[in-house]
C-alpha cells in the first residue's frame, strides 16, 4: 500500500458516500444517472467475487463489502425508494453499447482466460467507461447540481490517483499490469473536460453548466 | 517484467 493508492481509495469511498448521502438527505436523485450506478454495482460484483476465497487484508475485505453495500443500496434507492425522482427521460445511454464491446474485449484481452480472471478484466474495462451515461446526462441537461459535480470530481481523481499509484510501484516494485493501466487511463481521459469545467466553474463558486 | 496482475488493489 501507498499514499497515492490510499488517497485514491479514500477518494472513491467519498465519491460514493457523496453520492448516497445526497440521495439520502435530499431524498431526490435528479440529476444522477442510474444507468452508471448500475455499471458500477456490476463492475464491483464482478471484480470483488473473490471477497470469501481470497484473503487480502482487513482493509481489502472491509473496503469491498462497504463499495458493494453502497453502490447497491444507491441502486436500491433510485429505482425503488426514490423511484418518482429518477429522471429516466434524461438517463437515455443505451448500457447494452457499454456491456456488450467490454464483455467481448474481457474474452480476447486478458491475462489468464479462467472465469474469475476474465470476469476481473470486464469489471476493468467497464469501470473505464461506466461513467459515460452520467457525462451523458449532464451534457444533455446542460447542468449539474453542485453535489454531483464534487461526486464526480472525487470519483475521476480516484482514478487518478490509481495512475500515480501504478507509476510508483512500477518504479519500487517492477510491477505494472497494462489491462489496469490503459483502461485507468482511458477512464480519466474521460473525465478531463469534466475536470476542466469543475475547476474553472464550481471552484470559484458558480453552477457547473456545460455550454448548450 | 511483467508479473501477473496483482489483485491487492481494489
Amino acid at each position: 500500500m501507498n499514499i497515492f493508492r490510499l488517497l485514491g481509495d479514500l477518494s472513491h469511498l467519498l465519491a460514493i458516500i457523496i453520492l448516497l448521502l445526497k440521495i439520502w438527505r435530499t431524498r431526490s436523485c435528479a440529476g444522477v444517472s442510474g444507468k452508471s450506478q448500475i455499471l458500477f454495482a456490476l463492475v464491483f460484483t464482478t471484480r470483488y467475487l473473490d471477497l470469501f476465497t481470497n484473503f487480502i487484508s482487513m482493509y481489502n475485505s472491509a473496503m469491498k463489502l462497504i463499495y458493494l453495500v453502497c453502490s447497491y443500496a444507491t441502486v436500491f434507492l433510485m429505482y425503488f425508494k426514490f423511484k418518482a425522482t429518477y429522471d429516466s427521460n434524461h438517463d437515455t445511454f443505451r448500457m447494452e453499447f457499454l456491456v456488450v464491446p467490454v464483455g467481448g474485449l474481457a474474452f480476447l484481452v486478458n491475462h489468464d482466460f479462467t472465469p474469475l480472471e476474465i470476469l476481473w478484466t470486464f469489471s476493468i474495462y467497464l469501470e473505464a467507461v461506466a461513467i459515460l451515461p452520467q457525462l451523458f446526462m449532464i451534457s444533455k441537461t446542460g447542468e449539474a447540481e453542485t453535489i454531483t459535480s464534487h461526486y464526480l470530481f472525487a470519483l475521476g481523481s480516484y482514478r487518478a490517483l490509481y495512475i500515480v499509484n501504478w507509476v510508483f510501484r512500477f518504479y519500487t516494485e517492477g510491477f505494472f499490469d497494462l489491462i489496469a493501466i490503459v483502461a485507468g487511463c482511458v477512464q480519466t481521459i474521460l473525465y478531463c473536460d469534466f475536470f476542466y469545467l469543475y475547476i474553472t466553474k464550481v471552484l470559484k463558486g458558480k453552477q457547473l453548466t456545460l455550454p448548450a | 517484467n511483467e508479473k501477473l496482475p496483482s489483485k491487492d488493489e481494489l
